[in-house]
């Protein structure tokens, strides 16, 4: 058997609703350790990878490993009709492979709703990606941001170009566009003190100077997911798509890993 | 125009 628990609220419906951005359907992997969720654009430029803990939820109980394809734009529908406070289960048994069931219950148990969702096929999501652990070397620059400085970042830079370059070396990161209605450059020194402030840009490692030529198009469902949490994580690398991660407690994340258009090593764009 | 590289030429399919 698979259920978990929740209060509406919680991080996982605003993170369902930013998948819309990308897919209707995600392949969804239950472990007793918690659920991982792999959804692949349809242009197939933007993979998102996720894992929920157990410790997310209020309570979590899963017997043995399985494998769903969820139809997330079903699942979010549902969900939107549902107040917030409302107790959210998610509920799978042995004896029934094709559905999963949904009940919201109002807080005062007055009234309940629940919803048996069909489960779909979705394994063309999965791709076969290595550990970050595993793959964290490779990315050249690893820096975090208040999400916050992130989203406005986002918001700024759709205004002019869809071609964006993000460069960062040991100094600065800086964030650029231009079109034909002008061009914006939005840059961030690194914070190396010991004590960082809340606001800063606080850089892990930089080898060298790197930059990443993308299509902003692709970061509108990452810098929605940005917005539930304080901070994100980007990685950059010339080997590796741009990584951008959100940390769920302590040991759970979103990442998204964005194929760019370009990638150049030792040069930064000014 | 440009070619937009995807994903699936870094991560192969499971």
């Amino acid at each position: 058997m698979f259920e978990l628990k929740m209060v509406k609220g919680s991080t996982l419906q605003g993170v369902l609703e930013a998948i819309l951005d990308l897919v209707n359907v995600a392949n969804v992997d239950c472990s007793s350790e918690g659920f991982s969720l792999q959804a692949l654009d349809t242009e197939h430029v933007v993979f998102l990878s996720l894992f929920f803990p157990s410790e997310a939820f209020q309570s979590y109980r899963c017997d043995e490993d399985r494998s769903m394809g969820i139809a997330i734009a079903d699942m979010v529908d549902f969900l939107r009709s549902s107040n917030d406070g409302d107790i959210i289960t998610i509920k799978a048994t042995d004896q029934n492979l094709e559905d999963i069931t949904i009940t919201l219950e109002s807080p005062d148990k007055i009234k309940t709703m629940a919803i048996d969702l069909r489960l779909v096929d979705a394994t063309s999501q999965c791709l076969k990606i290595p550990d970050w652990n595993d793959m964290e070397s490779d990315y050249q620059a690893i820096f975090c941001m208040p999400s916050e400085e992130f989203r406005l970042n986002c918001k700024s830079l759709s205004v002019i170009d869809d071609d964006v370059v993000i460069s960062v070396n040991e100094e600065v990161i800086s964030f650029s566009t231009k079109g034909e209605s002008g061009c914006v450059n939005i840059s961030h020194v690194m914070n190396k003190t010991d004590k960082p402030e809340k606001a800063s840009v606080i850089l892990t490692h930089a080898r060298g100077p790197l930059s990443l030529t993308l299509n902003w198009r692709y970061m509108k469902s990452c810098a929605k997911v940005s917005k539930l949490f304080d901070q994100v994580k980007i990685g950059l690398s010339t080997k590796r798509p741009l990584m951008v991660e959100c940390q769920i407690v302590e040991k759970g994340y979103i990442r998204y890993f964005v194929a760019p258009l370009k990638a150049e090593e030792g040069k930064t764009e000014t | 125009g440009r070619k937009q590289p995807t994903i699936t030429n870094y991560f192969g399919r499971a």
